[in-house]
């Protein structure tokens, strides 16, 4: 990884603690509408990011899963 | 399809989540 896949991914990682306020390590499906007045998108888009960033589905999303899918995105951007 | 027609749509999704998040600026006061 470079400094710029590192930087993205230090934050992805702010980001993610905004919704993991108490630091447990996974946020859960309501948690990520704490983004909802960072980010521009709609509670029904977050609970749709949520769903596919939940590779495992149990209803948790793990700091693991959350930048596993941002690496995803990142080199599937890069590829194409 | 619904369940393709969720999937392409969270794609897109996704991809808006994303670049919201690289740049919006954070952290660094």
């Amino acid at each position: 990884l470079g400094t710029t896949e590192l930087d993205m991914l230090a934050k992805a990682h702010e980001f993610f603690q905004i919704c993991d306020i108490e630091g447990k390590g996974f946020v859960f499906r309501h948690e990520m509408q704490r983004l909802h007045g960072e980010l521009p998108l709609s509670p029904q888009e977050l609970e749709n990011v949520f769903d596919t960033l939940d590779a495992d589905g149990n209803g948790s999303l793990t700091l693991e899963e959350f930048t596993t899918g941002f690496s995803q995105f990142l080199f599937g951007q890069k590829k194409s | 399809d619904p369940s393709m027609k969720a999937g392409a749509t969270s794609e897109g999704v996704l991809a808006n989540f994303f670049n919201s998040l690289l740049s919006k600026k954070t952290g660094s006061p």
